[in-house]
């Protein structure tokens, strides 16, 4: 059955979504792995960063969350045009979802009842969830194995980490006891300017120590061309320096979940 | 009465918070007006922003938006640091708020409501809204005059762009018939790499045109670095490309709304 790595964090534009579609790719592509990447946020950024090679058809995400009729996402999910990884598609809906979910029982296993099935036909199913702790969010870690949690050399984006943690730590005790924070992820680490990064950088590792993931991903304009163009990283810039270190961190990343 | 400005864009990261503190700062610091900076967002990043200069005491701004009991914004903000410049602290209980007002009547008009007397003590009231279009973000909307647009060059948030315009739109039909779009403000724009960047912005301002401001704000570490300090760009790095591109801003923007 397949693991279910959840990319969160409370902040805005830390490359979650960068993360979630980079990693998806690469496991796809370079670990014969059959992934499922299903976005989480009503935004659809993940349909749109692989929108030049995304397939036909698929169903509505909302649909299969909130009316709870055993329909699983692995039944609206779509061809993503990278060999091996299906998204789930755009819907408009999504944005409802987390309104009427807010006041259901049982609101927080949505997903995890929407995968069951699903974690069959996949070795590895990646959650992009969207930047704030409201009801998505909760699915999402209340249905993964693995929390990832990107974080930028800022003030802001550390402050949003301990929010994370504290509600991995909730979901642990409430709802899903198998759940691990894998660990902090540095992106766009900009190595031009090693002043204000480091001093950021610094505090990180100082509140988070070995949570920190050695592997960082760093600031390389081809990321957000490839967005641009619609592909994932690897099919629009195989030899940039974001595609390989996007490539070392999912490498890096399979080796300790299959150790954790 | 105060001009309301509310400062929204769908996606996250784009230098919302950075621009709703520069702008709240440059008004009260180089044109002697007094204004309150409203963190609509429960990470509190404002107040984290403006950390070293704080005030003490203030009130919670949960408990205003959910409780209607007539009690306003400004008995419950605190001094900022920056002359001229109140802000409301940081409010761990508005993470709440949004799953609380969700199911409520009138939910949309909370702020607008605890703002009707705070107006006549300041000339500008500033709303830095959270990264989706939730229930606090739609309050922003429906208690403000004028509409700022934050945007990186990117193609994920020039798809944001789209939502929040037909947000205003809604909101000003249903809710707000005052509600202007004062414009798109390009931000963190990378004058270094024309390339990805020139792509993306040439797809804003075809699809945005004169919605778009002239005045841009480029990457400068001082604007991150200021956040990290915890004062506002104008204390920490005043001769800052950062600081001269929002002072440039602000002006501009305050001839255009006194026009508008
Ligand atoms: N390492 C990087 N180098 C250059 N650009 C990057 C990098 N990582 C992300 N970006 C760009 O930064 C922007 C924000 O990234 P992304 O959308 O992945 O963040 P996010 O956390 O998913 O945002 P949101 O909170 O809106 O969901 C995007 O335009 C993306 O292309
Ligand atoms: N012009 C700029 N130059 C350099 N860094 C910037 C600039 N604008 C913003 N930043 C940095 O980018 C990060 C994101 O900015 P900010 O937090 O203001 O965006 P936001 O839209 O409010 O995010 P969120 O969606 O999380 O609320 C912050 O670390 C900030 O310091
Ligand atoms: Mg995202
Ligand atoms: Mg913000």
């Amino acid at each position: 059955a397949a693991t279910v790595v959840a990319i969160a964090a409370q902040k805005g534009g830390v490359g979650k979504t960068t993360t979630a579609v980079s990693l998806a790719s690469a496991w796809a592509r370079f670990h014969g792995l059959k992934v499922l990447l299903i976005d989480l946020d009503p935004q659809a950024n993940c349909a749109l960063a692989l929108r030049a090679g995304l397939g036909e058809g698929g169903g509505s995400l909302a649909e299969v969350l909130s009316e709870g009729k055993g329909k699983e996402v692995a039944e609206i999910a779509i061809a993503s045009g990278v060999p091996g990884l299906d998204v789930t598609p755009d819907d408009p809906e999504l944005q409802q979802v987390e309104a009427r979910l807010a006041g259901k029982i049982g609101k927080e296993l949505a997903l995890r009842k929407a995968i069951e099935r699903s974690r069959t036909h996949y070795d590895l199913i990646v959650l992009d969830c969207p930047p704030h702790l409201g009801p998505l969010s909760v699915n999402g870690l209340a249905a993964a194995d693995q929390v990832i949690v990107p974080c930028t050399p800022s003030a802001l984006a550390l402050a949003g980490v301990s929010g994370v943690v504290q509600a991995i730590h909730e979901v642990r005790g409430q709802l899903n006891p198998n759940l691990a924070l894998l660990g902090v992820v540095l992106t766009r680490v900009d190595a031009r300017n090693k002043a204000t990064n480091g001093a950021a950088m610094s505090l990180i590792e100082e509140a988070f120590g070995e949570l920190v993931l050695p592997e960082k991903v760093e600031v390389n304009n081809a990321l957000a061309g490839a967005q641009l163009a619609g592909q994932d990283i690897f099919a629009h810039a195989p030899a940039s320096r974001g595609a390989r270190q996007y490539m070392d961190l999912a490498e890096a990343l399979l080796t300790r979940i299959d150790q954790g």
